[in-house]
């Protein structure tokens, strides 16, 4: 038995749509250097800056439990613009991971 | 390489 490997740790981070908008940029997708979607920008009054827990250079892995590996850039857009703009929840969930762990 | 087009495609919500 020896020392853990660090190993990246994904993280479940609950959106509530308390926002008009949901407040985030993203770059990257399938075809591309940054494979996964990656936040670049997180706008202050949005409402993932007032869920608190996202950040600049989280790599999002699911929205919802859907996966976004394989996904090029517009369909992972796609799929986080809708799950802002459905009525049938009032939150979105993000699996994100830390870079470089 | 990636097609330069995809490279620094950026999404706001």
């Amino acid at each position: 038995t020896g020392s853990p490997v660090p190993a990246p740790t994904a993280t479940l981070v609950r959106v509530v749509k308390n926002a008009n908008t949901l407040g985030i940029a993203i770059e990257g997708g399938a075809n591309t250097r940054q494979p996964l979607p990656r936040i670049v920008t997180i706008q202050k009054g949005g409402s993932a800056h007032n869920c608190g827990q996202l950040k600049v250079g989280h790599i999002i892995l699911e929205v919802n439990g859907i996966s976004l590996r394989g996904r090029e850039h517009k369909d992972a857009a796609r799929i986080i613009a809708e799950a802002f703009k459905t009525k049938e929840k009032d939150h979105i969930d993000f699996l994100v991971v830390e870079p470089g762990l | 390489s990636p097609p330069k087009e995809y490279e620094d495609e950026v999404t706001f919500f």
